[in-house]
């Protein structure tokens, strides 16, 4: 269980480290 | 379609790696890009997620006894941990050129480091609750080998006492991972197992008590009452044995998605 979570922590911080550095790139596009 | 074959394991990984997908499209959509803005906090954040599912997976690996994961994982999580490291550079070298293409490059690397070794530890981890699981199936299949030396009341009695608990927990265990899955075809190959193994769980009783009935009594008929007891333990059997085997399909069936 603690994996689990640990795991949702990360994914959750990485989406919204690449949402942030989509959000930058998708004003040129 | 499902990606990922447990949905605990698709509500986890989908929204990054949609994410992610869509980031590499931009990416090479927008070519140099605009200037990123300072992903020092963002990236920070991960990197702390990161130290403590490093922390969380070598505590997990000290403590199971399951050498497979003890083998599987220390690789992934240090798949996640190299993966981190490439997001703290990327962040640095943004802060200096915002504009830096090797730097968004290691963005980029460094985001789908983190899903493939997230999504590592997770099938590593996976697989080895499902070994538990197996190992109760396992369990059931060695007591239904003792079947052929039960041979008066005494003996079918305490056999039944004895083998409900461990057929009602693999039942319990299969179910819970039935509703698990992404994948449609293993879902109905689990359920229809389970349920024929349901069914033929009074058969079997009922068999070993004629059985036992016959050969008490002395009468003909004993040979008929054993094979007949014989072949529903070899139906059993094969249903579990068939549980086992898809228990550890996590490929997907190409018929399906035609």
């Amino acid at each position: 269980e603690q994996i689990l979570e640990a795991a949702r922590s990360i994914a959750a911080a990485t989406a919204a480290l690449v949402k942030a550095a989509g959000t930058a790139q998708k004003e040129l596009v | 379609m499902p990606v990922f074959h447990t949905k605990t394991i698709e509500s986890i990984l989908e929204p990054v790696a949609q994410q992610v997908s869509r980031l590499v499209i931009l990416h090479e959509e927008a070519e140099d890009g605009n200037a990123m803005p300072d992903l020092a906090r963002p990236v920070q954040v991960v990197k702390m997620a990161v130290d403590n599912l490093v922390k969380v997976g070598y505590d997990t690996v000290n403590v199971s006894e399951d050498q497979i994961l003890k083998q599987d994982m220390p690789p992934a999580l240090q798949r996640v941990e190299e993966a981190s490291f490439l997001l703290l550079d990327a962040s640095d070298m943004l802060r200096a050129d915002p504009y830096s293409a090797p730097a968004r490059k290691k963005l980029i690397e460094g985001s789908r480091g983190i899903l493939q070794g997230t999504s590592a530890l997770l099938l590593a981890f996976d697989e080895s609750e499902v070994r538990k699981i197996i190992r109760i199936c396992k369990s059931v299949l060695e007591y239904l080998a003792i079947t052929e030396v039960v041979d008066c009341m005494e003996d079918l009695v305490k056999f039944v006492k004895n083998l409900s608990p461990v057929l009602t927990k693999m039942a319990k265990e299969v179910d819970l991972r039935e509703k698990e899955l992404t994948h449609q075809v293993h879902r109905e190959m689990l359920v229809r197992s389970l349920e024929e193994v349901k069914a033929l769980t009074p058969v079997l009783i009922s068999a070993v008590k004629i059985f036992v009935s016959t050969k008490s009594q002395g009468a003909g008929g004993v040979k008929e009452s054993q094979g007949n007891r014989d072949f529903v333990v070899r139906k059993l059997c094969d249903e579990i044995n068939e549980i086992i085997r898809v228990l550890q399909l996590t490929t997907y069936d190409e018929d399906e998605w035609e």
